[in-house]
């Protein structure tokens, strides 16, 4: 599960 | 991390490093926008301010830190080193136009109502379209020239590519961020236009000039 609010992308 | 992700990020950082190189070897920033360079560097500053909050990856960071000083470089080179080539007369676009919505939307429509949750949700909306400006300046001018167009292939490939990113990411990995997806879909169609004189006039040897 990813937490949306940790942004991954640049 | 996929191969859509990386060579969206890839495509972004050529586009960022040849307009950096046409300014700095022509000594010359005639036929490039000011104004949407200057959103670019609010959108990156806006974005990462997380580098001071979360580590993600070495190359996460170093990526976001190449971005924003590249960006402020470009700023610096169009408005102070080479100020005397800067055309802004063609560079009219109404800028607020574009900050003052998305600035609205993102206090509306974001992922959590905290101070730098909106700030991402206002660069990634911002980004959709901060290219506006250049591609108004290019319509005004209705000509541009070789090698700025490589520059906005480049920029434009960046978020299509990163559409097929995301694709791959909600199959493989059910991540989904409706935010980014219906930003990057709006800024991938911004370029579509350009796209299509792209391939059938600059990779055919010909310089871009639109119809008077």
């Amino acid at each position: 599960e990813y937490n949306i609010y940790e942004h991954d992308e640049l | 991390m996929n191969v859509f992700r990386l060579t969206g990020d890839l495509s972004h950082l050529a586009a960022i490093i040849i307009l950096l190189l046409k300014i700095w070897k022509s000594r010359s920033c005639a036929g490039i926008s000011g104004k949407s360079q200057i959103l670019f560097a609010i959108v990156f500053t806006t974005r990462y301010l997380d580098l001071l909050t979360s580590f993600i990856s070495i190359y996460n960071t170093s990526m976001k830190v190449i971005y924003i000083g590249c960006a402020y470089a470009t700023v610096y080179l169009i408005y102070m080193k080479f100020r005397a080539t800067y055309d802004g007369n063609h560079d009219s676009f109404r800028v607020e136009f574009l900050v003052v919505p998305v600035g609205g939307l993102a206090v509306l429509v974001n992922h959590d109502f905290s101070f730098l949750e909106i700030l991402w949700t206002f660069s990634i909306y911002l980004e959709s379209v901060a290219i506006l400006p250049q591609l108004f300046m290019i319509s005004k001018t209705g000509e541009a020239e070789t090698i700025t167009t490589h520059y906005l292939f480049c920029l434009g490939l960046y978020r299509a590519l990163y559409l097929l990113n995301w694709i791959w990411r909600f199959y493989f990995e059910s991540f989904f961020d409706m935010i980014a997806i219906v930003a990057g879909v709006v800024q991938t169609v911004l370029y579509c236009d350009f796209f299509y004189l792209y391939i059938t006039k600059v990779l055919k040897g010909k310089k871009l000039s639109l119809p008077a």
